[in-house]
């Protein structure tokens, strides 16, 4: 109890950082694996020209992630590596966000712990959180992890070129989704083959646009 | 500390019950949706017959799994809903257990919550932990969570059937996990087609006969 209202006031300071210099924050979520890293690199390669993105990626162990972001074109990249803990906590962010150059960034990337349960309960300071299912882990994660899902502002499910492959039905997961949170937005794509890449990108931009 | 300890006293406890018994015991962990209740499901249609399987299946919410392993045939099926909890505790096996038979149990299974770090530290008195890595989260995943790849005796690489469908390398996600614990078995196979489950049903129960 102590402990998160240690990270709710750490949490707060940064979000009043962010908000300051009118940069627009998201917190990705998923279970391992679900592809946030690669809806990452493919928003660098699309935006990473028009808009300063900073990028924060964590990971229990290695910096593989902030490898690949840079790698995608991502200049503004860091790790962190918690070396046990299975999220990220505002301390860390606190921490990283110090190396960045606040007057210069539109957006701040935060790539969390793959891990559906814990991330949720640690605010970060972020504007949203971004929630990836991938169609290859079943349709009920939602039911199973409802505070995540209701915690989050969207949610994307990826990989949608391997439907057919498994029971996932889209219909599904997008009516278990709404059961735990009505309000979610929820758009569909294939990091792999960009299949509705471009959707996200213009929600993207118009949750910039109205961040200002 | 003193809250791990006091698992640790419970799990030794139910040890010692099982070892009693001469059950034989794993502990079933992996990413979300990594194919545990469909391993669990194909294992229980081949040998529910032959033997006496007690399963426990956790989860954040829902019952769904054990719903569906009781539909595949499981005899002796209770749900755990952890409410919260990011993981299954020798607490929550503790009471559970309580309502087995374990006088005619040959085999307990205990299905963990989808999550790659926090039930690696929580000892839930079995014999051996199975870790799952599907071949659709990356194959770096032994890396990035060493301390549940450590802490396993077999590796089931499972969705074999989607190998070619991303950047999955077979031979290097088994080149990493021996990386970080060499003494790991490891098997592939699909629950979807069935490929490499012969392999996995001789390998358990070559592991139960060892077991007596
Ligand atoms: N078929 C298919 N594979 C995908 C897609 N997106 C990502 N992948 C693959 O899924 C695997 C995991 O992708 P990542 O981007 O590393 O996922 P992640 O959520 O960042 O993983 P962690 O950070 O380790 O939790 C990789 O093998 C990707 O190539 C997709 O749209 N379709
Ligand atoms: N293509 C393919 N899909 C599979 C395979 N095994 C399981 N699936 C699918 O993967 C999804 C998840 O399977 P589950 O058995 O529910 O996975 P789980 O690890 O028990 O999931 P949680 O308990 O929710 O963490 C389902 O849609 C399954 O049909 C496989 O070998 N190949
Ligand atoms: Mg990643
Ligand atoms: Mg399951
Ligand atoms: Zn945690
Ligand atoms: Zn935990």
């Amino acid at each position: 109890e102590k402990l998160t209202s240690e990270n709710d006031r750490l949490a707060a300071q940064i979000r009043e950082q962010l908000q300051q210099h009118e940069i627009f924050a998201l917190n990705f979520v998923s279970s391992p694996g679900s592809g946030k890293t690669s809806l990452l690199e493919k928003t660098i390669a699309a935006l990473g020209n028009s808009l300063e993105i900073g990028l924060i990626a964590g990971d229990v162990q290695t910096e593989n992630d902030a490898e690949r972001l840079t790698r995608a074109g991502g200049r503004m990249v860091r790790p962190i590596v918690t070396g046990g803990a299975c999220h990220l906590d505002a301390k860390m962010i606190t921490r990283v966000l110090s190396e960045f150059n606040l007057e210069t960034l539109d957006l701040l990337f935060i790539e969390n712990v793959g891990n559906l349960v814990c991330p949720s309960s640690f605010d970060l300071g972020e504007d949203m959180k971004v929630v990836l299912i991938s169609t290859t882990e079943g349709d009920d994660k939602p039911l199973k992890y409802p505070g995540m899902f209701r915690r989050s502002s969207v949610m994307v499910v990826n990989k949608i070129d391997l439907l057919g492959t498994s029971d996932f039905d889209l219909e599904r997961v997008k009516k278990h989704a709404r059961q735990i949170n009505a309000d979610l937005d929820i758009l569909e794509l294939s990091c792999r083959t960009g299949d509705g890449l471009d959707t996200w990108l213009q929600w993207l931009q118009r949750r910039v646009r109205k961040n200002r």
